[in-house]
């Protein structure tokens, strides 16, 4: 279903952000 | 960790629902935190796959006939358009200053608001398929509602044309549902019912030939065999009305706390 593959592309997309966002504190702890 | 009902939805969502609760922790932990990254990109990456998400929302509510999909999808793409113009608000601040902490809890909360409304999305879409297999079940049991009044061989004949291609239709998607479902005890209880609704089949139609020959033979005993035949059928019954209540379950306390 289309609806599936958009709602995995949003969440790899929101993956990628929250992977990136969270890069920069790991380095503090 | 919210707990996904169906193995396509949980592959979906619990890797992001991990590392979100994971950014809460760091966050937490590193309090003022480093600076931020640029994360312009990747927020419009979110955008991006938001408005592709948005659009073929609407086309599946414009093209669906099922009302309650069409009151409930809305809602849900409305939650995860809010949530992408938080990043937005977010990775804007952030640039300003990559030390903000507004920006962060605005990060925090668009990214758990992205997991939250994609999950209500799917959830709504879930329930949309559900009710397909709900009603597909249901015109078996209608069809199990006219066993009592079948009594000659030519209305056997033309129930078993009625009755076979839905209960066909309806075992294999029960059978696929179960395959999906990430609660062992939900999938089992599917399988069961569905495999006794098979069991019961080929003796209905027979209980139901018996009946229709002790008719047309002279009626001795059409009692005893009206009454087997009703039985099967309410039983074949029962179990439709069980596989329909736990196929409308999407959480595990809803059948007593499990």
């Amino acid at each position: 279903e289309m609806i599936l593959q958009a709602a995995k592309s949003i969440i790899a997309a929101t993956s990628a952000l929250v992977r990136a966002a969270s890069a920069a504190q790991r380095e503090l702890i | 960790m919210p707990v996904f009902h169906t193995k396509i939805i949980e592959s979906i969502l619990e890797p992001v629902a991990q590392q979100v609760s994971r950014l809460v922790i760091l966050h937490e932990e590193a309090e003022d935190g480093n600076a931020m990254p640029d994360l312009a990109r990747p927020v419009q990456a979110v955008s991006l796959a938001v408005n592709n998400l948005v659009k073929v929302g609407h086309e599946t509510i414009e093209s669906s006939d099922d009302a309650i999909l069409r009151q409930d999808m809305p809602g849900a793409l409305h939650r995860v358009e809010t949530a992408a113009t938080l990043l937005q608000q977010a990775s804007d601040m952030l640039r300003a200053d990559p030390y903000s902490g507004p920006a962060r809890k605005k990060l925090i909360e668009g990214s758990r608001g992205i997991l939250q409304g994609t999950s209500a999305l799917l959830l709504c879409f879930d329930e949309s398929e559900v009710r397909k297999i709900v009603k597909e079940c249901k015109k078996v049991l209608d069809y199990l509602g006219v066993a009592e009044v079948i009594d000659t061989m030519e209305d056997l004949v033309q129930f078993l044309r009625d009755i076979s291609p839905a209960l066909s239709r309806a075992a294999r998607e029960v059978a696929s549902r179960a395959a999906e479902l990430t609660h062992p005890p939900h999938a089992e209880t599917l399988t069961r019912c569905l495999e006794s609704v098979k069991q019961l089949a080929p003796v209905l139609i027979c209980s139901m030939k018996i009946y229709i020959h002790i008719l047309t033979e002279g009626g001795k005993g059409i009692e005893e065999a009206a009454e087997n035949r009703n039985y099967l059928a309410q039983k074949m019954a029962d179990e439709i009305h069980e596989i329909i209540r736990v196929l409308q379950l999407t959480s595990y306390v809803e059948d007593g706390g499990e």
